[in-house]
């Protein structure tokens, strides 16, 4: 995170005030979305903030187009969606909304005006932009389900380091409040992986909310939140892989599976697991992959392993087997898998075993910064 | 990803962004042509900042990356 200088509120009773309101939404959806976005801060800070409706409040909120008075005239749709000015007199510590933009209540459809408040009170509260990808400080928007959002880590730090913690919080010691979810961190060598795949060349790892791509013509892996590529796709998957028949990326989280087609998911998505043959009984898939010499989709659940053949939409007799029957030496739990170069890695924990599907032989183990450099 | 070279739309659009968002400021005068440009600073600046790969060029993923809706505060603060 970063400040603005250290600017702040020389107060922690901070006035606010609405001027006027966007035709995208009701009055009432307008002051939930801001009052919410208020109380973002107020968790985990000594902040409190005050409504008032006449006169100049310490944050005036407020809906523009274009110029709108403050010498940063709004751009039209999409592009900048919202700007406000650290904590001071006058302008200072104030919100302005593009009103060119779509605000939403709850809806994927348009902007989140909860979403946008909350980022822009940041500002109004002393907060300049983080480079973290999972912080609401980011300065990209991204679609967070706003009935569970919590605010991230990175944001909790930079708000407690201006302000210090919430004097009030966590009264009640056997019922603790959730932890601040954080980034996950390539270079934390603890770091256990949901999934792996490859996506016509790239290669993906999936982590939490996040996931990292790594291609051949770039050295720094990219990290994004999986929102902002697919808001429809659920965070924490399970597994995926790269079907080079079907030239499709499955992704599965429980009982579902979704088919990405290039970058687009595929329509008719999420089925159902047994729709790749796998039996009800199966509740999750821990791990798959497609082995390119057989041609078969391997999914990995528990101690055993099934093989699917895509082309006549089977499972093979003889299946599932125990893992470490397929794969000598591979007693502890699959938890990502995926094929590079023809050699097959099964992740383990924060460990890859390398295996040569050709001899079934255990070739290496190496760490995850094997393919996810730190 | 685009793997075409930037359009004219995009280096008006990056021209704008980085003077709006990383401080990018006329260059004049003879240490403009000294070392890498100041446009090629401001864009290894951005990239940085993002966690892009530094090329200090308009490479298809910073193009995509400035056409993403975001909030109009600088990513940059001046300097005071």
């Amino acid at each position: 995170f970063t400040t603005f200088d250290n600017r702040k509120w020389q107060t922690n009773q901070v006035t606010y005030r609405i001027e006027n309101y966007t035709p995208d939404m009701s009055v009432a959806e307008v002051d939930n979305s801001i009052e919410r976005a208020l109380q973002v801060w107020a968790k985990v800070s000594p902040l409190r903030f005050t409504r008032i409706y006449s006169g100049t409040a310490d944050i005036m909120i407020s809906f523009g187009t274009r110029n709108h008075g403050d010498s940063y005239p709004f751009d039209g749709p999409d592009g900048t969606l919202a700007h406000a000015f650290s904590p001071g007199p006058d302008i200072e510590g104030d919100a302005h909304f593009d009103d060119d933009e779509y605000f939403t209540f709850s809806s994927t459809r348009g902007y989140n005006l909860f979403l946008v408040a909350a980022h822009e009170l940041g500002h109004s509260l002393g907060l300049s932009h983080s480079n973290d990808p999972g912080a609401l400080m980011y300065p990209v928007y991204s679609y967070t389900d706003p009935s569970t959002f919590s605010l991230p880590r990175d944001d909790v730090n930079g708000i407690q380091y201006i302000y210090g913690p919430n004097p009030d919080v966590n009264p009640n010691p056997d019922k603790p409040d959730p932890t601040p979810p954080s980034t996950p961190d390539a270079c934390d060598p603890t770091l256990v992986l949901d999934a792996v795949t490859t996506l016509r060349g790239e290669k993906m790892f999936f982590k939490g909310r996040f996931f990292w791509r790594s291609y051949s013509q770039s050295s720094t892996p990219q990290q994004n939140l999986i929102k902002t590529f697919w808001p429809g796709l659920p965070d924490n998957i399970n597994a995926a892989y790269e079907s080079q028949l079907s030239d499709r990326v499955f992704l599965f989280k429980d009982r579902q599976v979704w088919a990405l087609s290039g970058y687009d998911i595929v329509p008719g998505y999420p089925k159902n697991l047994n729709s790749l043959g796998l039996p009800s009984t199966v509740k999750k898939v821990d791990a798959a992959l497609y082995d390119v010499d057989s041609r078969k989709s391997l999914f990995f659940v528990g101690d055993y392993y099934y093989s699917y053949d895509e082309e006549m939409k089977r499972m093979d007799k003889g299946f599932p087997k125990r893992v470490d029957e397929g794969f000598p030496g591979m007693t502890s739990k699959v938890t990502a898998a995926f094929q590079v170069r023809s050699f097959t890695y099964l992740y383990s924990g924060s460990y890859v075993f390398e295996y040569s599907m050709r001899t079934r032989r255990q070739l290496r183990v190496l760490g995850n910064s094997y393919f996810l450099p730190c | 990803l685009p793997i075409s070279p930037p359009t004219e739309e995009d280096e008006v659009l990056a021209e704008t962004y980085l003077k709006r968002f990383f401080n990018l400021t006329e260059e004049t005068g003879p240490t403009a042509r000294r070392g890498p440009s100041q446009r090629s600073r401001k864009v290894s600046e951005m990239q940085t900042f993002f966690g892009l790969q530094v090329t200090g060029t308009l490479d298809a993923e910073t193009v995509t990356m400035m056409k993403k809706p975001r909030c109009g505060v600088p990513d940059v603060q001046p300097s005071r």
